[in-house]
């Protein structure tokens, strides 16, 4: 990770960098990464999303975005929200949103850095990267060529989860990547019709595993039919999350 | 997928490949395939599981595996269940469970071949082989060198998953691969207060997809806190699953 950064592109001009991980699959990785940007545009900040999974990309669709990115002279240009929010990702870039990109490691590289270097973000206060499962290509390209100020770890209670989760805050620390913190997603249900708490996926482990590896607990987001709906249905903006308020606090 | 394929380990005797694959992480894949590699093993099938999860293996987890392979000049022996199944994944070629691996898409692939080329898995009816999310390196590698008799799709109801899903079926066709059938998993939670039936993640959605993308509906399986626990206590041998019985029917 000696490796020198690359630079961004020379008509945008980014404050801060932070990478959305987890290693596991299916923790809501995309869903905070969306949840982050909403908070953070709310407030008033200019706020972009690179998409870093590009074989498995979900961050249009969780926005609700059906056009196509612009490939211009001078650059790409991202796609925007409807809070304003600036957003690039492969499936931007296809005829269908669920035609398959079945590229190996160097193709996936490439696009990852290329949405850094090649992206007309213009001015940002905060480019939030959301990455793909695993400790591969995309995490590994974008910890050594783009100036992260951080990583944000999303687990989920399972033991399984805690385990691969592991994995990320370790290569951060190979990878001189700092850690911001944890959020422990999918903590618990409630039952809509009697109140009761349903701890599906176990009891909470969030803050024991933020301890055990020594970066700070930034909280637990409840499981909520209602988040997974406006994801569906493209209209995360309208979600709002006292939690994520908190954190970008 | 025009390639020769690879020739199994000359101590090995497979006789049918099959893979399990989603596309989307966290719906559940490793747990199918560990569910189908049990009911085959409960009635009197040779079964192995192949962890092609490079980066985020958790097959051994689930089995409640601690051990190491171990590897000879003749070849890798995998480990072996309490029910009997051979596993081979690279959690079991760590120092610890947690360490990540750190690798980029051509050390991936390598890993993946040698599991196929290098591993003694004896003489099997069965082997199951767990794809990690995407359509990158591993189920490529996969599809092009391993001889599978077919595919065996994981989804989950949202339409989150069902997008990435779709791509993972056309990948399938891409590669001339035959798609067994789709299972749709953590359909609903049931509250063990009430009773109340809980779509958290939406109305079910897998017999809409599998006749959308011409291929069989094996069907749903719920979310059952019990299953998630089992899995963490690497006790999934102790499970019985109705609906993965019919489907090994
Ligand atoms: N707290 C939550 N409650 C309910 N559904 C959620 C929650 N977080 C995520 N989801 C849903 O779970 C699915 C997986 O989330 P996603 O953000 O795609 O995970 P990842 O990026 O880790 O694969 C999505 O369909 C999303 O809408
Ligand atoms: N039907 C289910 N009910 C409850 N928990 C489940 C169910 N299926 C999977 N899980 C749990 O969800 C987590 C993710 O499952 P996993 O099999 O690792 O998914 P994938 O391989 O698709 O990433 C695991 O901790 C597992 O125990
Ligand atoms: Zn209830």
């Amino acid at each position: 990770s000696e490796l020198p950064k690359e630079k961004q592109n020379e008509l945008s001009k980014i404050a801060h960098v932070m990478a959305v991980m987890s290693g596991k699959g299916g923790v809501g990785k995309s869903s905070v990464t969306a949840l982050l940007a909403v908070a953070f545009a709310k407030k008033g900040y200019k706020v972009g999303v690179l998409d870093a999974d590009i074989t498995g990309p979900s961050i249009p669709k969780i926005f609700g975005i059906h056009s196509h990115a612009e490939n211009f002279e001078f650059g790409i240009l991202p796609a925007k929200t409807q809070l304003g929010i600036e957003v690039m990702s492969l499936n931007l870039l296809l005829a269908h949103e669920d035609d398959p990109v079945v590229w190996r490691g160097p193709l996936i590289a490439g696009a990852v850095k290329q949405f850094w270097t090649d992206v007309v973000w213009g001015d940002l206060d905060y480019l939030l990267v959301d990455l793909p499962p695993g400790t591969g290509d995309a995490p590994l390209t974008v910890m050594q060529s783009l100036p992260l100020d951080g990583l944000i770890i999303v687990s989920s209670p399972q033991e399984l989860a805690t385990m691969v989760v592991k994995k990320a805050i370790k290569m951060a620390s190979i990878m001189k990547t700092p850690v911001l913190g944890l959020i422990e997603n999918m903590s618990y249900a409630v039952c809509p019709r009697c109140g009761e708490i349903l701890r599906i996926f176990g009891p909470s482990k969030g803050e024991e595993v933020a301890r055990a590896m020594e970066i700070p607990f930034l909280g637990t987001l409840p499981i909520d039919a209602r988040l997974a709906e406006l994801c569906d249905k493209g209209q995360i903006e309208t979600y709002s999350s006292p939690l994520v308020k908190d954190i970008i606090n």
